[in-house]
């Protein structure tokens, strides 16, 4: 474990809080999309099929099995509860998120370390995870303004994965072993997907502005 | 398992 490690996955941590307190306290999911949170789901139970055969360290056992849950607890308020379904943006989140779906997976069976069933859907998951935003940047896009707490969500989402290449970095230097190329090229892809909107998010906070993306 | 194999990121 290092420092960029730790703070990546605090980072992810505190996304997840994050989105958590704006559906608790507003009671709303409007500029949510519903398919990301299918997307991180599905990406999470894919990847962590090692959670009950490798055992790591108490710390990846107790993170892994909060990010399955809260995911799935996000994806059950969107769809079920009373209220909260209510305000879900159904006719703007229309992103096509079952082509990622199977784009990830045919790509995990052609590029992956191994050939085993754990390594594909590890690989699946990378990739899934590379792309999941999209539904959720075209909704933000969509939807115009874009309310706070739904801004820091998808900032703190980003930076998660700009940690995690630093710490590539780091091990890649320090392990002599480390050369974990999936992982770097799908995070590199995913933090650059979120470059424009780091940028009119950076610009909002510079001009005191409500983060507007553009159509 | 040895580390090659093991995925010990989240």
């Amino acid at each position: 474990m290092n420092i960029f490690r730790l703070a990546g996955d605090l980072t992810h941590l505190i996304s997840i809080l994050v989105l958590l307190l704006k559906i608790y306290a507003t009671k709303s999911c409007s500029g949510i999309s519903l398919k990301t949170q299918e997307l991180y789901a599905l990406v999470f139970l894919a990847r962590y099929l090692d959670l009950f055969t490798d055992f790591v360290s108490v710390y990846n056992t107790v993170m892994k099995l909060v990010f399955i849950g809260s995911s799935l607890a996000i994806v059950w308020c969107m769809r079920m509860h009373r209220i909260v379904k209510r305000s879900y943006n159904r006719e703007l989140d229309t992103f096509r998120h079952y082509f990622l779906v199977a784009g990830s997976f045919v790509l995990a069976l052609v590029v992956h370390e191994k050939f085993t069933l754990q390594e594909i859907f590890w690989a699946f998951s990378i990739y899934l995870e590379a792309v999941a935003i999209l539904p959720q940047l075209v909704l933000l896009q969509r939807s115009g303004n874009v309310d706070n707490l739904t801004g820091q969500y998808v900032f703190f989402l980003g930076a998660y994965r700009a940690f995690y290449i630093l710490n590539w970095i780091y091990r890649y230097f320090t392990e002599q072993r480390f050369g974990r190329w999936i992982s770097w090229i799908s995070g590199l892809v995913q933090t650059a997907l979120y470059a424009d909107f780091f940028y009119y998010y950076f610009m909002s906070w510079k001009n005191n502005a409500k983060l507007q993306l553009p159509a | 398992s040895p580390e090659g194999s093991l995925h010990d990121e989240l």
